[in-house]
């Protein structure tokens, strides 16, 4: 889960605004 | 499923393709043919529009919803050209990266997959929708770039020097046999759901219901394919086929990207396609 993060949050947050 | 449940899922996918993808097939066309009623493209094709081009970059006209999503890139002034304008590649990457994952979110059925399955889906799925995404926005002399308010011309890209003058001419040589094929923005909705939904991605737990969502799909592609296109009787195959050239480009393209890190110290791979990149191929 560590590896991907990003993609883990971005798939379990709505489609509010994703700081990268 | 039923005919009538086959189209209604073709329906809803179009429906999210248009919701989340800013610059459709039928807007490229649009721009590319020049039927904008005036409100064409700024041209990149040296370095000196390209320094003048950094304001319509920055300056997207996006509804205000897209624009607060968006944060711009930061300015790096006295950066080599290629890092620049590799950086802004990646940019626009990363925010594309974000789009398809929205409309993989409203694929019927996906957000119920185990989770590290949809990561792996979407790690492996992403890179392939975004290669076939820029298919419509390319023809023989270049790319459509920042939403449609850019085209950058293929010799501007070809004159970088090596290796970033390779990076972008086997998308463009994908493009021209892929957009021989003619496919409108509800086939495109269709097909990327196809690819996310491949249960043969390295690592996948739960295969079953993957492959079960990518059937329904396919028949629902399949259906659609026969209908619009009615004379053309091996679309569906067509298209099929392009699976497997898009995984092969993709790792090439990713193998390119561990090169260049390699070997271009001062170039920085963002945080998420290094996440995405990361153990690919």
């Amino acid at each position: 889960k560590e590896k991907h993060k990003i993609l883990h949050r971005l798939l379990q947050n709505s489609t509010s605004p994703v700081e990268l | 499923p039923e005919s009538a449940d086959l189209r209604a899922l073709s329906r809803q996918l179009c429906l999210s393709y248009h919701r989340h993808f800013p610059l459709t097939k039928s807007k490229a066309k649009a721009i590319l043919s020049g039927k904008t009623h005036g409100n064409s493209p700024f041209v990149i094709h040296d370095m000196k529009s390209l320094t003048a081009g950094q304001y319509f970059i920055n300056c997207r006209q996006l509804p205000v919803l897209e624009r607060q999503r968006s944060v711009l890139p930061p300015e790096e002034p006295a950066e080599e050209l290629e890092l620049s304008v590799f950086r802004r590649i990646q940019f626009r990457s990363a925010e594309a990266v974000q789009e398809v994952t929205e409309f993989t979110k409203s694929i019927p059925g996906f957000t119920e997959l185990d989770m590290n399955d949809q990561v792996i889906l979407l790690k492996y799925g992403v890179i392939e929708v975004m290669t076939t995404m820029l298919a419509p926005l390319m023809n023989k002399d270049g790319t459509l770039f920042a939403y449609g308010q850019i085209f950058m011309t293929r010799e501007f890209l070809k004159s970088l020097r090596k290796p970033f003058c390779e990076m972008m001419e086997p998308k463009f040589e994908f493009a021209a046999k892929f957009n021989l094929l003619e496919l409108d923005d509800s086939d495109m909705a269709l097909f990327f759901a196809v690819i996310i939904l491949s249960g043969d991605r390295p690592g996948l737990v739960n295969v079953k219901p993957i492959e079960d969502l990518q059937e329904t799909v396919l028949q629902a592609l399949e259906l659609q394919l026969k209908t619009i296109h009615p004379d053309c009787p091996q679309l569906f195959a067509k298209l099929l086929q392009k699976m497997t050239d898009l995984r092969q480009l993709v790792a090439n393209h990713v193998r390119h990207i561990h090169l260049l890190k390699k070997q271009e110290l001062q170039m920085c791979l963002h945080p998420l396609l290094q996440e995405i990149m990361r153990d690919l191929y």
